[in-house]
């Protein structure tokens, strides 16, 4: 479950001020899979950013687990994330010296998991996602594709409470896309994974069961599936 | 103007070869407009990087303008490219160093043209693309999107006669991509650039009046708007 209250974030530049997030309230309850939906610019992955702790808001509030973030140091925050947040960047952010399945496996291994544990899960998770055949190869032998679903795997194998996906079918073609759609799905009906996605893609929108739409930094509509 | 034949691209994983393209012939006239399709890992950036000199296929042969790229030392080669291809890459390679508009004036410096112009014409560009107040902040302080528009506008400013653009919209929302394909088609039709652009996404195709689709490296069918 996730709270954010009046929760904003800007930045200085030269002499101006650049809200990216402001006066922004959301509840999110465990269990939902929820769609960010907006312009180029608009704060979503500013506000993934904040809700994960990867970002610290310049006024306001986020609560995950009905732990407020801004009450840990750096340390706790960096516990939480390992244990309870998974994060698919827009940038993929994978770790260019190791494999496909070592990627997958390191957050696991922060985790204290055992070796042979780490290198099961790694491996059905790339196999879940299409891309099983590719488990040696290092991401600058992936295709742009391959690598997004790497980042996705990564994300979901440490089977986190709350996964925090930044566009994550944006260089996925329509078949892939929507395996990964079925694969979240699955994990958010069987292990309750509550799912928060930014994304541009109409097939992750339809996914999702309510969709937040932001606008220059603000909340401007909130409708559940099924409303109009 | 763009000829492949028998183009192929493969690699080394192990003891396998991966045929990432297998057998491409490919013509592409002066001022056309072309999409390439298909799914992720079919082959679309390797074809694409071939096409523009990035990298070398293993088998055939690859011209641009009537001039074989295999016949080129790498220093003309590097000539060719500046001259003639702009580039936007799929995980757009921008200089972090360097501001927005320092990044899209980079390549008109290298082609020696004078300091006024390339900010003229680079801040017309960065304004054309909806992004013109974002002039002096550096990539790593821009959204994916206004990144991706960075890229763009870095590739078509020097004019060249060629553009290979790799899934150009993957970080758009609807607005920006229709603004960025106004943008193309203008361009295309006022000064005859041929555009070679592989992308996902249905909209890309839909502006373009050729489609080539890939799947597992190979050509599948090759078809003009207009077309069943
Ligand atoms: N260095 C490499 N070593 C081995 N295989 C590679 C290497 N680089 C690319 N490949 C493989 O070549 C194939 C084609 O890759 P390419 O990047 O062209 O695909 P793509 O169509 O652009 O995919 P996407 O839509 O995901 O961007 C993929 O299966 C990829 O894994
Ligand atoms: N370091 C920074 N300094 C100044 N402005 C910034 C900085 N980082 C982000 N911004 C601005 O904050 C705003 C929100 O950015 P954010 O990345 O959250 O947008 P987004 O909705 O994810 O966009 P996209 O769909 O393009 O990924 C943008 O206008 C961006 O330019
Ligand atoms: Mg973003
Ligand atoms: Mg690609």
């Amino acid at each position: 479950i996730v709270q954010t209250a009046k929760l904003g974030r800007s930045y200085r530049d030269g002499s101006n001020t650049i809200e990216a997030l402001c006066d922004v309230d959301l509840t999110v309850r465990s269990g939902e899979f929820v769609s960010l939906a907006g312009p180029s610019g608009s704060g979503k992955s500013t506000l993934l950013n904040c809700i994960g702790g990867l970002d610290q808001p310049s006024s306001g509030s986020v609560s995950v687990g009905g732990v407020n973030l801004g009450d840990l140091n750096s340390s706790d925050l960096a516990d939480l994330r390992l244990s309870r947040i998974g994060f698919v960047f827009q940038a993929f952010n994978l770790i260019p010296v190791l494999s496909a399945l070592e990627n997958v496996e390191f957050i696991m291994q922060l985790q204290g998991i055992h070796a042979e544990e780490r290198h099961t899960r790694a491996e059905a998770m790339l196999e879940a996602l299409g891309i099983g055949e590719l488990a040696t190869r290092r991401p600058g032998e992936l295709s742009g594709g391959q690598q997004q679903r790497v980042a996705v795997a990564r994300a979901i194998v440490s089977r986190p409470l709350l996964l925090l996906a930044d566009e994550p079918s944006a260089n996925l073609d329509s078949a892939a896309t929507a395996d990964l759609l079925n694969l979240l799905q699955q994990i958010n009906t069987e292990q309750g994974m509550t799912i928060i996605t930014a994304t541009h893609d109409p097939a992750v929108m339809a996914f999702s069961r309510r969709r937040i739409q932001l606008k220059d930094g603000k909340i401007v509509s909130d409708t559940q599936a099924g409303d109009q």
